[in-house]
C-alpha cells in the first residue's frame, strides 16, 4: 500500500457515492447511463469472485465488498426505483461491441489459462472501456449536470493515480502487472477529453456543455 | 513479477 494506491482507492470509492447519492437525493438518475453502470456491477463481479478463493486483507475484502454492493445498488436504483427518470433513449451505445471483444481478448492475452484468471483479465479490459457508453450519452445530449461531472472526475482520476501506484510499485517492489498496467493506460486515456472539459469548464463554475 | 493471481489491488 502506498499514497497513489490509497487516494486511488478513495476517489474510486468518492465516485461511487457521489453517483449512488445524487440519484438516491435528486430521486433521478437523468443524464446516467445505465449501460455503464451494468457493465461495472458486471466488472466488480468478475473480479471479485476471488472473495470466495483468496483472503488478502480486510481493507482488500471490505473495499470489494462495498464497491460490488454499491454497484448493484446503482444499478437497482437505475433499473427499477427510479426507472421513470431513466433516459434509455439517449442511452444508445451498443455494449456488444464492448464485451464481445473484450471477452476474446481475455481468453487470448491473460496470465493464465484458468477459470478464474480470464474471468480476471476480462475484468481489467472491460473496466477500461466500461465509461464509453456514459461518454458517448454526453455527447449525444451536450451536456452533464454538474454533480455528474464530479462523477467522472473522481472515477477517471482514481485509475491515474493507479499509474502512479504501478510506478511506485515497480521501483520500490519490483512488481508489475503489465495487463493492469496497459489496461490503466487505456482506461485513463479515454478520459482526457473529459479532463480537459472538467478543468476549463466545471472548476470555472460553468456546467459542462458541448457545442453543438 | 508479472504473474497470475491472487491479485492484491482493487
Amino acid at each position: 500500500m502506498n499514497v497513489f494506491r490509497l487516494t486511488g482507492d478513495l476517489s474510486h470509492l468518492a465516485a461511487i457515492i457521489i453517483l449512488l447519492l445524487k440519484i438516491w437525493k435528486s430521486r433521478s438518475c437523468a443524464g446516467i447511463s445505465g449501460k455503464s453502470q451494468i457493465l461495472f456491477a458486471i466488472v466488480f463481479t468478475t473480479r471479485y469472485l476471488d472473495l470466495l478463493t483468496s483472503f488478502i486483507s480486510l481493507y482488500n475484502t471490505s473495499m470489494k465488498l462495498i464497491y460490488v454492493g454499491c454497484a448493484y445498488a446503482t444499478v437497482y436504483l437505475i433499473y427499477v426505483k427510479f426507472r421513470a427518470t431513466y433516459d434509455g433513449n439517449h442511452d444508445s451505445f451498443r455494449v456488444e461491441f464492448l464485451i464481445v471483444p473484450v471477452g476474446g481478448l481475455a481468453v487470448l492475452i491473460n496470465h493464465s489459462f484458468a477459470p478464474l484468471e480470464i474471468l480476471w483479465t476480462f475484468s481489467i479490459y472491460l473496466e477500461s472501456v466500461a465509461i464509453l457508453p456514459q461518454l458517448f450519452m454526453i455527447s449525444k445530449t451536450g451536456e452533464a449536470e454538474t454533480i455528474t461531472t464530479h462523477y467522472l472526475f473522481c472515477l477517471g482520476l482514481y485509475r491515474a493515480l493507479y499509474l502512479f501506484n504501478w510506478v511506485w510499485r515497480f521501483y520500490f517492489e519490483g512488481f508489475f502487472d503489465m495487463i493492469a498496467i496497459v489496461a490503466g493506460l487505456v482506461q485513463t486515456v479515454l478520459y482526457c477529453d473529459f479532463f480537459y472539459l472538467y478543468v476549463t469548464k466545471v472548476l470555472k463554475g460553468k456546467k459542462l456543455s458541448l457545442p453543438a | 513479477a508479472d504473474e497470475a493471481g491472487p491479485h492484491d489491488e482493487l
